[in-house]
């Protein structure tokens, strides 16, 4: 474990209980892509499959069912919670996000660094989570004005990446042997995808003005 | 690379 890695984990949960926390207390998903929560979902189920069979450490285990937890309840509230399905607006969030996964699936089908089911499960859920803000950022286009919690829970998740890829750099000058390029490329789109957001969030904060991205 | 280093992390 390095500072790098840890504050990537903990940027990433900041930003599921940001979301978590917004909706739970105001009983609201308004801007929220429930596809991309979706997705995210799929990610830790496929990413974490192994959380039974291999032992990491308490921290690690303990992580990976607070954002199986966290996602899955994000689901749960944005889909049968009385109050808070209400408020979800499900024909602006159109994204066809199985589209995504269909590509994923096959992408981690041809490159993987072994070829088991738990192997190319997890290279899938890499590729997945590189592509799963998607839906959230084209929601955003669509409504045009987000709100600042819904903001603040973006800006984390695509900084928690950013951390990740300074942890990597970290590991490859600090550990033999320790190359994954798979990982490595996936967490730099996924970083990048986020760039125009970071730019226009940036600029919002700079003019103190309400974050608007262009149509 | 040995098995667990390879998924150590979340």
């Amino acid at each position: 474990m390095n500072i790098f890695r840890l504050a990537g984990d903990m940027t990433h949960l900041a930003s599921v209980l940001v979301l978590l926390l917004k909706i739970h207390t105001i009983k609201s998903c308004a801007g929220v892509s429930l596809k991309t929560q979706e997705l995210y979902a799929i990610v830790f189920a496929t990413r974490y499959l192994d959380i039974l069979t291999s032992f990491v450490s308490i921290y690690n285990t303990l992580m990976k069912l607070i954002f199986l937890g966290s996602s899955f309840s994000i689901v749960w509230y944005m889909k049968y919670h009385k109050t808070v399905r209400r408020t979800y607006d499900r024909d602006q969030d159109t994204f066809r996000h199985w589209f995504l996964m269909l590509p994923c699936l096959l992408l981690a089908l041809l490159i993987h660094e072994k070829f088991t089911f738990f192997e190319v499960l997890w290279t899938f859920s890499l590729y997945l989570e590189a592509v799963a803000i998607l839906p959230q950022l084209v929601l955003l286009q669509r409504t045009r004005n987000i709100d600042n919690l819904t903001g603040q829970y973006i800006f984390l998740l695509g900084g928690y990446r950013g951390f990740y890829i300074l942890n990597w750099i970290y590991r490859y000058f600090t550990e033999p042997h320790y190359v994954h390029w798979i990982t490595w490329i996936a967490g730099l789109v996924q970083t990048l995808l986020y760039a125009d957001f970071f730019y226009y969030y940036f600029l919002s904060w700079k003019n103190n003005k309400k974050l608007q991205l262009p149509a | 690379n040995n098995e667990a280093a390879a998924h150590d992390e979340l």
